[in-house]
This record gives structure tokens, C-alpha cells and sequence, in this order.
């Protein structure tokens, strides 16, 4: 059974996307058999992984309304062993979409968990894209998941959003998903040249412990420039500072959750 | 009358907060009153301006929800001049809120607009520092404002959500606010050592044209520090590069919007 994992963090630009579909790659590179969920309206996921959105005629949007099955949805990708569900601008529409319906308390939550259950045996890791909001998007992720990953941007206000996106997780713990489970807090574009940075380090450390992974990303110009190519770092620059960083993320995450 | 102009972006982390702010300081330098609105749940300009946000009695929320007036909600800051209505966690509620109302169509839309109406009189600038979404309180933003300013960082993934921000600006002036206006285009976080930086600089110029300001903010550090300062660059770190350059937009900014 696919391990089910959402990358969330309410901040924007702390490097979500690039978490997901970095991981993503190196982890279907190692042989796991891997879906991309793109839960991001803005669909840098998708785009991310060379999808040209324009082209598509069904997206998540659709599986989440419930117009197509997950499976309908799906594409394969220019990487091996790693399919996608793309994000196009519809996604933005599924919260007017479902407040209309006339359901009980938690249905619209359970949307993508409910989607997801007759493809989860198809892969050994399903990772989700979310947008940066603790809105309907996120909450379906953080609902259909198994663990949580947080990338942390070791900058000031990256630290302030902290506590407001644990006690989102918590809530979503009590009242919809009890197995959901931390499975990590990964710093991101870290410079250790800068106080700043080592600051906020020190102070996730001293807060997650050993729920903070060991592998720390980098600040590193070809995690930005492997999007243009529309090719996970993996492939673009397996190397660079950036690439070998993901690489010891994807094996102590595939260590720490089973992930085959 | 004041000058309403939304700092606006769905792209997470492109620098709206940093850049509403670092104006807001530099203008009221300049001996114009100014009015911060904080539109983003998570508080960012709130605490980058030194407002401990646990201590407030009200924030916008209550202004947007009808409670209370905007007069009662602001708030005086460190810096002369500049005065802040800030953003607490209630601010995340304020879309369930404004839905729940039987209201016609537009009504949730000019909240802040109304809200805004009995004090714009008091300022020579209003800036309003929005969340990375197209949501309900972006659309207040750009309701309520006479321009919209559009900080672009110099990234791949950034370049992707202009159209559709671009279409929402659209939107918006041609159903719910006719005078809103581009005031510009803002480079940020331009490092002119890379490759990807000069490529993104040179399309978002060759597409804005003389809507891009002239004025471009480099990376710099001193920027991400400021706010575990509570302080605005003009105030933090003048002379830096950072400091610079949005003294540079602000000059560039008044003359052209005619700010008093
Ligand atoms: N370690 C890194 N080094 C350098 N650049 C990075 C790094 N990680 C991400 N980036 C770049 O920084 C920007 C923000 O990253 P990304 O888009 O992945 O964040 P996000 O959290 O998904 O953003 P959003 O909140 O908008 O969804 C992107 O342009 C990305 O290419
Ligand atoms: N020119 C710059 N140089 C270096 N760091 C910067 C610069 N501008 C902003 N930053 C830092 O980058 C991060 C993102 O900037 P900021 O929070 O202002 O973006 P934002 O668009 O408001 O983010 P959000 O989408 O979460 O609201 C912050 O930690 C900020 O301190
Ligand atoms: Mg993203
Ligand atoms: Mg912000």
C-alpha cells in the first residue's frame, strides 16, 4: 500500500514544490513506484515535471468534483516509475464548487481521500503538492494523508507560521484523520554563511528534535534553474550541492516510512 | 485622498510582504502619512512592523466582518507616520464568515473597500500587503485599491502565475473595480549573477515595458533580517543594497502615483 505523504507549509516560496517533486524523482529513481498529486492551482508541479497544462483535458480539479476517477486523471511523465496528477487553473474553483453541495461535516475534507483509495495500492509513495493556504486544498491533503513533511525556509518570517500550521495538523489529527503523523521538518535553502540562517536552524532543531531531518537543502541556483528544463534535479543536476542534498533526503525518508 | 495600492501575487514568497512594508517605511520618511492594511492571515507586515500580535484586541478581521471600524483597529508603529491595521489568525476566517451572509453578488467583494472609505482621507498612501492566493481577501484587496503593484521574483516558477494573476486583475476592473490600475511591476530578489535571473528580468520587461519600475531589488540579506528586528529597512539597514533599492521604488513610486 502507498505510503501517502503531503508537503505543506501555509508560507509561500519555502520550496514545497521543489520538495515534492525533487523527492519525487529521486525516489522513483530508486525504484519506488511514485504519484505526484499537484494540489496547487498554480500547477508548478505539473509544469515542473514538463506537463504543458494548456494540453490537458482533465486535472484534479475533475477527480475532485467527481466528474472522472483518480485513474482518469493520472499521466505518466518524463521520469520513469513517477505518474502525475496535474493541476490546471480549474483547481481553483473546487472550493466554490464543493461549499454548494449539500453534505455532512468533514465530506468536502475527505474529497481526495476518498479519490485516492482505489489507486494507493498502484504505488509504494503517493506525494502531495499543496498550495501556500491551510484552506479546502490543503486540507484534503493533510486529510488523505499518512505523514506530513514540512519544508521550513530558514528565514524569519518562515519561523512565525510555525505554530498556526502544527495546530492546522493537530485539528486535522483530533477530528479527521488520527493516523495522520509528522513524518518530517526539512530546512531549505539554508546558507550557513548567514546568522540568520543558522538561527532558525538551531531553533527548528531545538524544537522538532529528531523529527528534523538530518538532510538539510541547500540554497542552491540549479534547484531553480531544473524547473525551466522541466526536469526534476534528479536528472538535471544529480551533483550539484542541491541535487546530492534531495538525494540524502529521499534515502532517509525511504528509510524512516518503508518506502519500496 | 489617499492612494490605495494592493501589493499583489498568488506566488508564494515572492517578497509582497517585504516590499509593502520597506515602502510603507520609505514613503513615511518621506513625510507622507501612511496606512498599512495587513490582508494576510499569517501576519507577516503585523510582525515585520514589531506588533506583537498575541497582545491585539482586534485586527482587520473585525473590520471586515462589520464588528468593528477600521479607525478602531489601527494601530500607531515604531516609525512616525506610518500607522498599521493589523492581521491576526481570525483573519483566516473571514472567507467562511462573509460566505455565510445573504448578500447580493459583489457584497463580500467590497468589504474592505467599505471599510476603507471613512479614512482614506487621514493618509497620502495606503498599501495592502496580500496573501499568496486569488482568494476573497486578495479580491478585496484589488476592490478596494486604485493600483495594483506586482513584485516578481526572478525565478521560473514566478513567471507561470502572472497570466492568470494578470486575468484576475482583468476581472476585477471590468466587474468590480473599473479604476483599478497596473501602478507596476517590481523585480525581486535579483541576483545578476545568474543566468535565470537575467532571462526572467528580460521577459517581464520586454512584457510590462515601461509598467516594469526602474527601480530592481537585489538579493540581500539585510531584507531578511530586518523583520526579526520589528523594524522596516529604512530604518534597519538604509545603506544596504536591500535598503537602497526600495528607497530607490519609493521615490520612483511618488512621483509617479502622485503621492503627497
Ligand atoms: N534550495 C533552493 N535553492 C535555490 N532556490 C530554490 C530552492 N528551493 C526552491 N527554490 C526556488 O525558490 C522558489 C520557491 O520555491 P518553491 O516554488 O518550490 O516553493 P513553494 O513553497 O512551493 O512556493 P508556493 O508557496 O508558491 O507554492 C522557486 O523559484 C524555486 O525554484
Ligand atoms: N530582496 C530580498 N533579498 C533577500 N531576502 C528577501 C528579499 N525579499 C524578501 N526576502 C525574504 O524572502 C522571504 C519571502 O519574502 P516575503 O515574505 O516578503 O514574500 P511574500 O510574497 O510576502 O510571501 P508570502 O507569499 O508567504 O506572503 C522572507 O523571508 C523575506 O525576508
Ligand atoms: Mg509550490
Ligand atoms: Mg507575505
Amino acid at each position: 500500500m502507498g505510503r501517502v505523504t503531503a508537503v505543506v507549509n501555509q508560507k509561500g516560496g519555502v520550496g514545497k514544490t521543489t520538495t515534492a517533486v525533487s523527492l519525487a524523482g529521486f525516489l522513483a529513481a530508486r525504484g519506488v513506484p511514485v504519484l505526484l498529486l499537484d494540489a496547487d492551482p498554480q500547477g508548478n508541479a505539473s509544469s515542473g515535471l514538463g506537463i504543458d497544462r494548456r494540453a490537458l483535458s482533465a486535472c484534479l480539479y475533475d477527480a475532485l468534483a467527481g466528474n472522472l476517477s483518480l485513474r482518469e486523471v493520472i499521466v505518466p511523465t518524463k521520469v520513469d516509475g513517477l505518474h502525475l496528477a496535474p493541476a490546471t487553473l480549474n483547481l481553483a474553483g473546487v472550493e466554490v464548487e464543493l461549499a454548494t453541495r449539500q453534505e455532512g461535516p468533514g465530506w468536502r475534507e475527505r474529497r481526495l481521500s476518498e479519490a485516492l483509495a482505489p489507486v494507493r495500492g498502484d504505488y509504494g509513495a503517493i506525494l502531495i503538492d499543496a498550495p501556500p493556504s491551510l484552506g479546502l486544498l490543503t486540507l484534503n491533503a493533510l486529510v488523505a494523508a499518512d505523514g506530513v513533511l514540512i519544508p521550513v525556509q530558514t528565514e524569519y518570517y518562515a519561523l512565525e507560521g510555525l505554530s498556526q500550521l502544527l495546530n492546522t495538523v493537530q485539528f486535522v489529527q483530533r477530528r479527521l484523520n488520527p493516523r495522520l503523523d509528522l513524518d518530517g521538518v526539512v530546512l531549505t535553502m539554508y546558507d550557513p554563511r548567514t546568522n540568520l540562517a543558522r538561527q532558525v536552524a538551531a531553533e527548528v532543531r531545538g524544537f522538532f528534535g529528531a523529527r528534523a531531518c538530518t538532510a538539510v537543502i541547500p540554497r542552491n541556483i540549479r534547484l531553480s534553474e531544473a524547473p525551466s528544463f522541466g526536469e526534476p534535479v534528479h536528472q538535471f543536476a544529480p551533483d550539484s550541492a542541491g541535487g546530492r542534498a534531495y538525494g540524502e533526503l529521499a534515502a532517509e525518508l525511504a528509510e524512516r516510512l518503508g518506502l519500496e
